[in-house]
Parts: structure tokens; sequence; C-alpha cells
């Protein structure tokens, strides 16, 4: 199964 | 205060229709370098960033930082007032409440003037760092946007794989599948009607066709389009301006 990851998971919050 | 003068209103036109159904409301961050803007669409998975530079502006004056929060609707609908050859100049006090807006004809007999109302918005940014691609492919952007739209039709979903043979668009779907491969064709005379392919190592990735389609709604900002691929990383799309740029990043999708 695919699932949608989120840009948020690969980029920090600034 | 922001006084910032451009010479066709339709380069912003142009950037609103991009990015106005990925993003709803968003700040258009003012400083020395232009105008920024970052914003990720509701569901986070995709986030929009774009940088009108200050070359880009026939005059540019913006004393101190200021963040204008605009609802992209209610911009369009200022917009749609303003012809794409009109002079297009836009200002706001230092702690505005209000952007101003004044649209002027060529022939210098027509000034419009609109006000449109400002937001607090609280937007998370993010860092976004330099990121060395494993495969990054410059295409003509009508070609990408053509392979997305035929592509949507069978799928959600589209598997693109970059190797030293091309980049191939793949998509499986209930009526069938499809795929299209392109070959490295640089073109010299036309190099906008080419292909380039630089590739430091394979890259396969799948990617929702929904929000790809979405960005191809910047196709008409340039003729090119370059995607940047590395496995396990958000894509990357770039539709360069002559100063300037809209980004798209799109998270992949990834098995359980």
């Amino acid at each position: 199964k695919i699932s949608q990851a989120k840009i948020k998971a690969y980029y920090t919050a600034i | 205060m922001l006084e910032a003068r451009l010479e066709q209103s339709s380069v912003l036109k142009k950037v609103v229709d991009a990015i106005k159904d990925l993003v709803q409301d968003c700040n258009f961050d003012c400083n020395d370098s232009g105008i920024q803007l970052q914003a990720m669409d509701n569901s986070h998975v995709a986030l929009v960033a774009m940088h009108l530079k200050t070359e880009g502006f026939a005059l540019y004056r913006c004393d101190r930082n200021i963040a204008l929060g605009i609802n992209l609707v209610s911009l369009q609908k200022v917009l749609r007032a303003a012809q794409n050859e009109d002079v297009m100049t836009l200002k706001a006090e230092d702690s505005p409440d209000a952007l101003s807006l004044v649209f002027e004809n060529s022939e210098n007999d027509r000034i419009s003037e609109y006000d449109l109302k400002l937001m607090d918005i609280d937007q998370e940014h993010l860092g976004i760092p330099e990121t060395e691609y494993g495969a990054t492919v410059k295409m003509p952007s009508a070609e990408f946007q053509r392979i997305c739209r035929d592509l949507s039709l069978l799928s959600e979903s589209v598997a693109i794989e970059a190797t030293k043979e091309g980049i191939k668009f793949s998509c499986t779907g209930d009526i069938g599948k499809g795929a299209v491969t392109l070959r490295q064709n640089p073109n010299v005379e036309k190099p906008e009607l080419g292909t380039t392919i630089e590739l430091q190592e394979p890259v396969a990735l799948t990617f929702s066709l929904k929000y790809l389609v979405n960005f191809c709604k910047a196709s008409g900002l340039s003729n090119t389009v370059t995607i940047s691929l590395s496995n396990e990383v958000p894509l990357l799309i770039e539709y360069e301006m002559e100063h300037g740029y809209v980004r798209f990043y799109l998270a992949p999708k990834i098995g359980d």
C-alpha cells in the first residue's frame, strides 16, 4: 500500500 | 513603506494564477531583495516558494520588512481589473491594513486605483536546505503539462524514474496503464524546446498527479520547467522567470 508523505516531514520549521 | 512598480501586470497575474488553487491565504514578504512567498497547501503535502526579485521591478522601494497577508482569491478579483500590458504599482504602509494597487495603461490616459484589505496570517515557514539532486531534468513546460494531464486521466499516481536511458513517467489505473519516456535531446537552435537530463544516480519515486497537474498551471511563467529528483526527498519543480521564480516542492508517496 502506498501512502502520502507530508512535506513537513522533510524540512525543518523555522 | 513599500512601493513597487511592475512594467507589466501580467507578471503578478500569472504568478497568482499559478498558485491560487494550491494555497488560499499567504503572506507576501516584502524586503530589500524583493517580494517573496512561501506557503504549504492545506494538507501539508506540497509547498510553493515564489520570489520576484527587485531587478524585475521598474521601481522598488521597501524601507523595512513588511508582510502582506493576502487572500489570493481576493487578490485575483482585483488583478482581473488590470490589463496584461498595464503598468502596476503596489503600495503599502509599514504596518498596513490594505494594499494599494494602481494600474495604468501604456497610453497613460487611464489610471485604475484599488485597495485590497489585508489579513493577519500566522504562517509556518520551512527551511529548505540547498540540495544536490540525483537527477535534474529540464524540458519544455508545455510537454510536462501534457504528460501530467494525460496520465492523470488514467491514475491518481505517477512513478517517475530517472536512469541513464532517460526519464520515464508511468502510471497504472482501472482502465489500463500508460508510460512516457523522454530521452536527452538538447535543441541547439532552440534550447527551450530541448530536454536535458543530468544524472548523478538513478532515481525512482511516486507522486500524486493531482498536485503535479496543479503545479502545471505555472506553465505560462516559463517555456521550460526544471524537475529535480532525489530518492526519498520531495520533488522540486521550478519555473524560472527573467527576474525570479516559482518553485513547487511535493512530498513523495511512500510504501507502508
